[in-house]
């Protein structure tokens, strides 16, 4: 799952994307 | 590990809100408590399990926190029906 396997990179550009309007 | 305490304590309060339906204070808490966890993994020693954890929970928030976005933003766009 992709929780499993998520990566630090994956969860900065996620905040990122989340951060952005 | 006051900065893992700091990210427990505003995973919980997101929760929280998100159960009240404060949508938009909940995306601001899951939001910061993954910057927190994001920080431990980076910085605070942890063994490897610990880290992978702290991930996958950052994975979760992460999730919700968009789908909560998404709403807002429908919300938004969405004019008010007219009485």
């Amino acid at each position: 799952t992709k929780a499993d396997t998520i990566s630090d990179e994956d969860i900065e550009r996620q905040l990122k994307a989340l951060g952005m309007d | 590990n006051n900065n893992l305490q700091k990210a427990i304590d505003l995973a919980s309060k997101a929760a929280q809100e998100d159960k009240a339906k404060n949508y938009e204070e909940a995306l601001r808490l899951y939001q910061h408590a993954v910057q927190y966890f994001l920080h431990v993994i980076k910085y605070e020693a942890q063994g490897d399990k610990a880290k992978q954890s702290i991930r996958a929970k950052c994975a979760e928030y992460l999730d919700r926190a968009e789908k909560l976005k998404e709403y807002l933003k429908k919300k938004e766009t969405t004019p008010a029906k007219p009485v």
